[in-house]
């Protein structure tokens, strides 16, 4: 089973946080820096047991995203990743001689794009990244540190995010609903889109658990408490209902886009 | 009694919600976009009535700091205009038949730099507007929404903001410490910078007494409760204790370069 997640978001959004939290693990990671003078990424592939499962999980994170004073080159080095993984298999897919099945697929099978909880809407720099890929990616926009934003504030910040995407036409992963033993469920995640998660890389005792949470001298925020956060949500919706269908749509539908363009060339 | 406090940072970092905080009052203020083409700064002025006396309050924001893709001519707006109010002032004061005395000063008495509380540092756009105000006027750097940042997070972040200002020459205000009345409350005060604000346009009942709160479902965070922010010491540092001395070195020290460096030309 292969997974390949990819994070978009400023530094200090959570995006390490919330996958040690998604995949209850500590990934190797070096905090980042703010300075660096273009965005970079960085992939790294772990094997885990998921839902017992052998998965190999690619995640690969920007590094420096938006920290530029000048971001107009912020999407290309995200764009070039995704398109080189499309190359590599259209070029494995080409060869007479070729072994698809155990060939190690890196094509993204999401983007979760980090948005920051400033209550008020998207950045130009969200909807101008987020337009650009949502033709080559599932898009999965998600609000980072969602423990900044009181339950008032929320619904309002969701609608106005939901708002800005549709009216600048961008097309945001939606779980499908066709199946009838699924469509429940998958509506209800989609009424809840974009996510607001909270991640935490420590631990609280909670009514004699130990449980992933944030303390603060006023409470302590539960990562999987659901009325906390949407991060039991979220990771509901990506690895256990809908890990086949994000692979599916990337296969049949954005690499089968990317291919046409570059046969049509 | 005149004072004028620009507010720079991000949108929705909270700056009109502090404002309203600091002053107890609801500022006349619409909600900003983040589609600006370029920075703007609004400025109102306001009559208030802070600790029986009559104050004249110009709060002056940006308006899109932060959001363009390329943020180069951010601070263009801002220096400029810092300078055209010591160029009122100076025009005044170059006049044969003046009133000094019934003028009304415009200069910029101190400037609330909001810093984003990512719990990694400073952003390089953070670095680069402290340091080419630093010599214009008095720099107070402020982490705003700090209710994102747990306790353990929260003095690593300080540290390293303050090693990056160091380490960069930007010269931020300090509460003057030569005066033994006020020498212990003063470097109290410097060892808390930057503060760690929190504000609110909402009441909670805590104890019986309506306080400025923010909700959560996990808690509620105090704005005045000093275990929980800052923000009753950022109010004691500004309006209470060294308001006298911000207008000094403004007229004393920023406003006195400016006018050598114009007399020179
Ligand atoms: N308030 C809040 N802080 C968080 C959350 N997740 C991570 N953090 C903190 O934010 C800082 C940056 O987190 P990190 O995962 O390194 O961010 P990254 O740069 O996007 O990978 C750290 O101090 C984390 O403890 C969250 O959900 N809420
Ligand atoms: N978590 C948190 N949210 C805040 C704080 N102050 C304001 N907010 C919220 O942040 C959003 C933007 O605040 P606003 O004052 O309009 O920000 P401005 O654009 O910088 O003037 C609103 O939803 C506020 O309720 C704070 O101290 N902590």
């Amino acid at each position: 089973f292969v997974f390949n997640i990819l994070c978009i978001g400023e530094t200090g959004l959570g995006k390490s946080t919330l996958m040690d939290s998604l995949f209850n693990t500590n990934f190797e990671s070096t905090p980042s820096t703010h300075n660096l003078p273009n965005v970079k990424l960085k992939a790294h592939t772990y094997e885990l047991q998921e839902s017992n499962v052998q998965l190999k999980l690619t995640l690969v994170e920007t590094v420096g995203y938006g920290d530029q004073i000048n971001k107009e080159d912020s999407f290309k080095s995200i764009v070039d990743y995704i398109d080189t993984q499309f190359e590599y298999y259209l070029q494995e897919e080409l060869k007479v001689k070729r072994l698809l099945s155990t060939y190690h697929d890196t094509r993204v099978h999401t983007c979760l794009y980090f948005i920051c909880p400033t209550g008020h809407g998207l950045k130009s720099i969200d909807l101008v990244c987020m337009k650009k890929l949502d033709t080559k990616v599932n898009v999965i926009p998600i609000i980072a540190k969602a423990d900044t934003i009181s339950k008032s504030e929320l619904q309002k910040f969701k609608t106005k995010i939901i708002t800005e995407l549709r009216s600048n036409g961008v097309e945001i992963y939606e779980c499908p609903t066709e199946d009838e033993t699924v469509a429940d469920v998958n509506s209800n995640m989609n009424s809840h889109v974009p996510f607001a998660v909270v991640g935490s890389t420590d631990f609280a005792k909670v009514a004699n658990k130990m449980v992933r949470a944030r303390q603060y001298p006023w409470g302590t925020v539960q990562v999987e408490n659901e009325s906390h956060c949407d991060f039991v949500k979220l990771r509901e919706m990506l690895i256990r209902t809908n890990m086949e269908d994000l692979r599916e749509k990337t296969h049949d539908k954005h690499y089968e886009l990317y291919r046409k363009m570059r046969l049509e060339q």
